[in-house]
């Protein structure tokens, strides 16, 4: 899955 | 940021606020789920561990930190404060049903096979199915108390406002989380028979009554 390990929403 | 995770967020804490506010003036955990509370307690540290290391904005950690202290003040005025009012009885929900699904899923679904990314996705499908042993509760008492309708109302509120800024993000700035995406819908949808029955019921003025 898409690598978007940068969580910034709550 | 942008206005509709704003007034998520802001619904969110009005939840949280509403639910506390409600056991701790009426003294009373009657017709609140414990077992609900405990798994929002597991989904927010199980999601909230980064806190202590990576620093988003100051609104993101004093956040964060205000879920994790609240859903944990809750735990403990159901279960320690006000034990002698808890509803056991229509508390019956097997939070294991939900627990194992959702770590399974964590194992499938997930962005990076680190510790922080697997706990992260857990809590994400964990939190979709949270509210399942309250709203059990709520089909097997027949019926909630308008407070408990407006925490749920809000708290049901919180994701599909989330809905949207999800889809505001992928326009505006081609951001896309599909893990988060597709449980946030399967959230929501969980709260639409709610949703039906507060506005039809709650906002007339009448008790939430589930038909039995």
């Amino acid at each position: 899955l898409l690598r978007n390990t940068f969580h910034d929403e709550l | 940021m942008n206005l509709f995770r704003l007034m998520g967020d802001v619904s969110h804490v009005l939840a949280v606020f509403i639910l506390l506010a409600k056991i701790w003036r009426t003294r009373s955990a009657a017709g609140i789920s414990g077992r609900s509370q405990i798994l929002f307690t597991i989904v927010y540290l199980a999601r909230y561990m980064d806190l202590f290391f990576s620093f988003i904005s100051l609104y993101n950690t004093v956040m964060k930190l205000l879920f994790i202290s609240a859903s944990c003040a809750t735990v403990y005025l159901i279960y320690f404060k006000f034990r002698a009012t808890y509803d056991g009885n229509h508390d019956t929900f097997r939070i294991e049903f939900v627990l194992v699904p959702s770590l399974l899923l964590a194992f499938i679904f997930h962005y990076s096979m680190s510790f922080f990314e697997l706990a992260w996705s857990f809590s994400i499908f964990l939190e979709a199915v949270a509210i399942l042993p309250q709203l059990f509760m709520v089909t097997k008492t027949g019926e909630a108390e308008n407070i408990t309708s407006h925490y749920l109302f809000a708290l049901g509120s919180y994701r599909a406002l989330y809905i949207l800024n999800w889809i505001y993000r992928y326009y505006t700035e081609g951001h896309f989380d599909p893990i988060a995406v597709c449980a946030g819908i399967v959230q929501t949808i969980l709260y639409c028979d709610f949703f039906y029955l507060y506005v039809t019921k709650v906002l007339q003025g009448r008790k939430l009554q589930v038909l039995p």
